[in-house]
């Protein structure tokens, strides 16, 4: 099984 | 005062048709230096960042910097109205809750104007870092499309292998599995018919189908697709739109449970 983690988890808000 | 004219806009069609699978509504930043837009699916599991040169239009002006919140299924109904080969303009006053779409046929003899409200979105702006890939591959962007598609029968997830000699797609799933192995071209006569591989390291990573699939919406925007991977950080799929811009989307690799 894999999981997807969500972009947000990678690029920080600005 | 905002006003972006394209002679060709069957390119903003393209655009749209790029963005509205993953997206229902987004904010266009117009500046000085063109239109940009950046903003995640609804479930923030991908990015999409696109940005159109300012110099690539055929007329281009504004003054002070204006974001526009567009509904994109209102705009792909008010788009539809354009012929392909209509010249479109893009109109907005500062501070406007209203942007204003002008078709002009090619020979002017028919001009509208469809005028659109928009929205004021919440809008969350994320900081992509500058990133050396392991591997970046080019290939064709039908060739990407169709694998895309064949692959997502077969399993949720696809992955991508990427060797020196190559790059390979799997998939697999309750009817059996799928591979398709893509060699790099040896003989490069058009560019847009290669397959190259640029490797500092052989990369493996799995992705959600769908959302590669999403991604090759935006197919007929380029030739060629960009394919940019490291370890443990997002996939850049990337399209140029024409000499204008381009537009990337970003998706994290899954990982094991």
């Amino acid at each position: 099984q894999n999981s997807q983690p969500q972009i947000i988890d990678f690029f920080q808000n600005i | 005062m905002f006003e972006a004219r394209l002679v060709q806009s069957s390119i903003l069609k393209k655009v749209l048709e790029a963005i509205k699978d993953l997206l229902n509504e987004a904010t266009f930043d117009c500046s000085d230096s063109g239109i940009q837009l950046q903003a995640m699916d609804n479930s923030h599991v991908s990015l999409v960042s696109m940005n159109l040169r300012s110099d690539g239009f055929d007329k281009y002006r504004c003054d002070r910097n204006i974001s526009m919140g567009m509904n994109l299924g209102s705009m792909t109904k008010i788009l539809k109205c354009a012929a392909n080969e209509d010249v479109v303009t893009m109109k907005a006053q500062d501070n406007a809750d209203t942007v204003t779409f002008v078709f002009e046929s090619p020979n002017q003899e028919k001009v509208s104007d469809y005028e659109m409200k928009l929205m004021n979105l919440d809008q969350e702006h994320l900081g992509i870092p500058e990133t050396e890939y392991a591997c970046v591959v080019r290939l064709p962007a039908g060739e990407f499309a169709r694998i895309c598609r064949d692959l997502s029968q077969f399993g949720e997830s696809v992955v991508i292998s990427c060797t020196k000699e190559g790059v390979k797609f799997s998939s697999a799933g309750d009817i059996g599995s799928a591979n398709i192995k893509l060699a790099q071209t040896s003989n490069v006569d058009k560019e847009e018919l290669a397959v190259t591989v640029e490797m500092q390291e052989p990369v493996t990573l799995t992705f959600a189908s769908r959302y590669l699939n999403s991604f090759t919406k935006a197919t007929s925007l380029s030739n060629v697709v960009q394919l940019s991977m490291s370890p443990d950080v997002p996939l850049v799929v990337e399209y140029r739109i024409g000499e204008i811009g381009h537009i990337r989307y970003y998706l994290a690799p899954k990982i094991e449970d």
